[in-house]
């Protein structure tokens, strides 16, 4: 292993990182979760956390370009350099910088994750049958509304398991229009377009108005690359149309003709010979995961090495079960240290029927330590009849539902499991909480309850202690909902109030309480609860969940019970 | 079915990659990757005769250190890969 001259690398272990735009080639939660993967590879080995910030500066700045994307290093079209990253420091040291001019796959083929359907969001499945036809890619067969779709397993027919693919049609990405779809035709300029354009801008990137008039309602979005479209050449984007006529040989499949280095391309009009409209045909495509994962090496001080197999070898291979070379570890260890302590989230207590023995309550004291004791819970409980939940929120990755002594669990995969008592694991808490928040730097977990709060640091318990303390007014009588904001800021809400909470201090900031509707404007200002999720926002009243994205903006309404708790 | 392929080849437009011979690719990757040290004022050609760097590029990618251009060392250069330079000049 090699690292940088003079060992650069961060100097503290909680190293957070930014998402600063995203890729037309995959949705953008595949996008997020290969990046989190491949700061995983790293946090397994040593010491080092990776927290994600959505806005503000943060160590590792990640981001899409082509060509010359602003830096130095221009990248080089398709294929050939695929990524790079600069070594820990300031300003652009320790950012990663993703050539968009690739297609970004999972490495083998495309990463097509559909939407609405009723498969969830399920992962198409490539070849799938409908009507005894094969299909390798989406398809607009037996629609009239032309939105590609495509199975989620191998047998339509059969399963009747489907979900729509990404397009133009159906929603658009960043801009300013949340997501909506393309309108069209749509006026830019005066003039009349009738697909997605990357006129007016410099950095190639496709776009589409989600009105009919750019020139009047300043309302775009960008357009999610379609499965079947080319990469590269000069119609990125576009779908290849097949027959097209080369050099007077009519083609109705990709082709390498023409080409010295074997790369197989197609014509995106009917006549190359006329048009010269070009570009590459959709390949395995490169795997985000594994490039980043390399990238954030760089962005953690290792250098290249020259073992083939190991991670930081600066040729791209694909590995379907990738685990880090030995080679990668010492580097890395080198730099930070070898990971330290048990794992943070203790094995589960297992359940007994021999003997239920009731936890006694610790008497509260400022300070106490709690001992887990084996309990009976009826497991019959089920979290899915549940109208109103006392408190959501997220600790270590989990989705917690809280609920008259019990709780359950979201994990990342969607699993539901509990209940589980709420004594059995924080027993100096009351059965009843009204909301709950992990600070993200200190993982320090707060329960509120009426006029009260506890803090939580792994099993030691720090209150009951009166929220008066905090700064919050004496005549609050609850406090709803908790969401932090980065940089040990929570935001605690009431109704139409919310404060900011310095963690640190453990003060209210001054200038607060602020109207909730004068910031979130949208959501219901009577919440029952307010808490942060997957860097969304989310205002529950009833069963229902209003969720607002990082721009503030209300971008989804929906159950609780079915898309959060999975029942 | 053994008619022989026409190979003729056709510059696309906006094709970033141009049909460089293997001298230019060498000369443009062992710059690029910090073998060569960009301030070095030799001509086009001393780059490829220039059998240190070769080796140097040989050793670092794992390949044998024959120090000339052979096909295994531009097989390797054409590889998609990482943009930090191998060797900081």
């Amino acid at each position: 292993y090699q690292t940088f001259t003079g060992d650069l690398k961060w100097d503290h272990n909680d190293v957070t990182y930014r998402i600063l735009n995203y890729s037309p080639d995959m949705d953008a939660s595949l996008i997020d979760d290969a990046f989190a993967r491949a700061f995983k590879v790293w946090s397994e080995v040593t010491p080092l956390k990776f927290t994600r910030l959505y806005d503000g500066t943060a160590d590792i700045m990640i981001s899409f370009g082509k060509a010359d994307h602003g830096d130095p290093y221009p990248f080089d079209g398709k294929d050939g350099l695929l990524a790079h990253a600069y070594p820990p420091g300031e300003g652009i040291q320790g950012d990663a910088h993703f050539d968009d001019d690739e297609y970004w796959t999972l490495g083998s083929g495309p990463a097509i994750q559909t939407r609405y359907g009723n498969a969830d969001g399920a992962m198409c499945h490539f070849p799938f049958l409908f009507e005894g036809t094969s299909y390798s890619t989406c398809t607009t067969e037996g629609r009239t509304d032309g939105l590609p779709w495509c199975a989620t397993t191998a047998d339509y027919d059969k399963d009747k398991k489907y979900g729509f693919c990404p397009s133009e049609l159906l929603f658009t990405f960043d801009g300013n229009s949340n997501e909506a779809p393309c309108v069209f035709p749509f006026v830019f300029l005066g003039q009349k377009y009738d697909s997605c354009t990357t006129d007016g801008r410099n950095d190639g990137y496709r776009w589409c108005a989600t009105t009919s008039n750019f020139d009047t309602d300043k309302k775009y979005g960008f357009c999610p690359n379609r499965d079947t479209a080319v990469i590269g050449g000069n119609s990125e984007g576009e779908p290849c149309q097949f027959p097209f006529t080369f050099l007077g040989t009519e083609y109705s499949s990709c082709t390498s003709e023409g080409r010295s280095d074997g790369k197989l391309w197609c014509a995106t009009t009917s006549n190359y010979d006329t048009d010269a409209k070009w570009g590459f045909c959709p390949d395995r495509g490169y795997s985000l995961f594994l490039v980043a994962a390399h990238e954030f090496g760089h962005a953690l001080g290792l250098d290249h090495s020259n073992i083939k197999d190991a991670l930081m070898y600066p040729m791209y291979k694909y590995i379907k079960d990738f685990s880090l070379h030995h080679d990668d570890i010492e580097g890395i260890q080198y730099l930070y240290g070898p990971k330290t302590g048990p794992d943070p989230t203790p094995p589960e207590p297992q359940f007994t029927t021999s003997s239920p023995i009731m936890p006694t309550k610790s008497t509260p004291s400022e300070k106490t330590t709690t001992v887990s004791t084996t309990v009976h819970v009826d497991p019959a409980q089920d979290a899915c009849q549940i109208k109103e939940f006392d408190a959501i929120t997220e600790i270590q990755k989990e989705l917690h539902f809280f609920k008259d002594g019990h709780y359950w669990k979201i994990s990342n995969k969607g699993e539901r499991k509990g209940p589980f008592l709420i004594s059995e694991k924080w027993p100096a808490l009351p059965a009843v909480i009204n909301t709950a928040f992990e600070d993200q730097l200190t993982k320090k977990i707060y329960f509120f309850a009426e006029k009260q709060f506890w803090v939580y640091t792994g099993n030691e318990v720090f209150g009951p202690r009166k929220i008066e303390k905090l700064g919050l007014p004496s005549n609050l009588d609850r406090v709803d909902g908790a969401v932090q904001r980065g940089k040990g800021k929570v935001l605690l809400f009431n109704g139409e109030n919310f404060w900011r909470l310095d963690v640190k201090s453990q003060m209210i900031d001054r200038g607060y309480p602020r109207f909730t509707d004068s910031v979130f404007g949208g959501v219901p200002i009577d919440s029952h609860d307010v808490f942060l999720y997957k860097g969304f926002f989310y205002f529950c009243r009833e069963n229902f969940y209003w969720r607002m994205n990082a721009r503030r903006q209300v971008d989804r309404v929906g159950y609780v019970k079915y898309d959060l708790l999975k029942c | 079915w053994c008619l022989p392929l026409k190979s003729v080849y056709v510059t696309f437009p906006g094709d970033v990659i141009k049909n460089m011979t293997n001298t230019q690719l060498a000369d443009e990757y062992l710059k690029r990757y910090g073998y060569i040290d960009v301030l070095q004022k030799s001509g086009l050609q001393a780059v490829v005769s220039n059998s240190k760097a070769l080796k140097k590029l040989q050793r670092q990618l794992g390949l044998k250190e024959t120090g000339s251009l052979d096909q295994t060392t531009v097989d390797a250069m054409k590889q998609p890969r990482c943009g930090v330079p191998d060797i900081r000049n």
